[in-house]
């Protein structure tokens, strides 16, 4: 069973806190600020009301128990900064630390975090990307080969059954699951637009309408696009 | 070809701009600090200094060519609304504006916003998620219903050809891809691992070391890790 200390309850802290909740993990919240452990308390396995950057302080958090730490304070770089290096010094085998700036970036790796991550930086590049490539209405990146994308169904690929076009052998990408609107009409003869969710099969053929997710590398779902 | 006008240009803002330049968009960076706009006027299409909650500033703003504005504006919540309700004004067909909290949320709706985004928010759930689930070394929403999932391949369903398996029909789950590391010796003697991606075929039989990326909805997917 999972436990997990985060450490710094603003929104992102929390929101950390809930989603490790609500998939059975165990949590034990850390901030100085006595409103956010009250806010946080029946929610969390332990909240403790401690300043992470004292060592004397930390002597009353059980990091016996604790496998992996979330240092989710953005802001104040300086208590980001000593409470990455006290959490290295205790022992956590795992530590992932938010920073704010290239800069911070490195000095949290020197002082001992894992993992550094930069929501700004990641969430900019996921906004633009997606909002920069109309026909597809979701990009996933999979490792550093596959993408996942959803597109509109190409001409060129409907109204013929999947294994005829081969497509993963013709253009080295593999349909995954279609998204289908059905339209019918309520007891009143307003217009009901359903979605349904179907796996590719060999003998799937697509429609006009049809959103396809496909998978592939980068360059082959570009040519693929071209269709 | 698109042309996106970035307000706010904080970490958040300059991302966008750069990852926007990067995929062939036009980019019009908007600031009331000089020392930013010199900081992007180099890299993007045109960047204005201007104080985006004043309408008569906004004169020098080339809305006519603007198709989506993002309003990255975060700490300044009074900017940031005021700049979203004036760019509704000015009839910008699609705004996209960052929130810090859910009043800030709702009330960027209520003012225009065709779309509002939490980064703290999205960040920590999908952080969360990922290091939940150790068996899992990867995993994706895709839309409401679907769930993308990287994991070793059962024991159950090594050693047989895919097409015997039926797991469509079956578990309800399609296996998209196939994570495969050859071992192999250099020169010198020294083991080289080297790992493979290949699409999952109806011939393909799985190995034991073989990790699958699976489709899926997540009841579904929890059904098929129990195996
Ligand atoms: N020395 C410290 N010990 C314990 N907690 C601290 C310490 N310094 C800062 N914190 C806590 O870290 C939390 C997050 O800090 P941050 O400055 O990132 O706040 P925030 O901007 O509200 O966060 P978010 O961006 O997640 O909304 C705050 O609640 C703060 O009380
Ligand atoms: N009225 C305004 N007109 C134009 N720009 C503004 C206005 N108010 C704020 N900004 C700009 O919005 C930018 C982003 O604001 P924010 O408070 O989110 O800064 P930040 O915390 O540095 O951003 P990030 O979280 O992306 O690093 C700032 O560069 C600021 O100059």
């Amino acid at each position: 069973d999972k436990v997990f200390a985060v450490i710094g309850l603003g929104s992102f802290g929390r929101q950390l806190c809930s989603t490790f909740i609500e998939r059975g993990a165990s949590v034990i919240a850390l901030d100085n600020q006595a409103e956010l452990i009250d806010k946080v308390k029946e929610e969390v396995t332990q909240a403790i009301r401690v300043d992470t950057t004292d060592n004397e302080s930390l002597a009353l958090v059980p990091f016996e128990d604790i496998q992996t730490a979330i240092v989710a304070i953005g802001e104040n770089i300086e208590a980001s900064i000593l409470t990455t290096a006290l959490l290295k010094r205790k022992g956590v085998p795992y530590i992932l630390a938010r920073a704010v700036s290239e800069l911070h970036t490195q000095v949290l790796r020197q002082v001992g975090a894992d993992e550094v991550v930069n929501l700004e930086i990641d969430e900019g590049i996921k906004i633009a990307q997606r909002l920069a490539a109309p026909d597809i209405s979701d990009r996933f990146q999979i490792g550093s080969a596959l993408s996942l994308v959803e597109m509109k169904a190409p001409k060129a690929i409907q109204h013929k059954q999947l294994h005829s076009l081969d497509l993963r052998n013709r253009y080295r990408i593999s349909i995954v699951a279609i998204y289908r609107s059905t339209h019918s009409v309520d007891e009143v003869g307003n217009p009901l637009k359903e979605q349904t969710v179907l796996f590719a099969e060999p003998s799937t053929v697509l429609e006009e309408q049809d959103t396809i997710l496909i998978v592939g590398k980068n360059e082959d779902i570009d040519k693929f696009r071209e269709l």
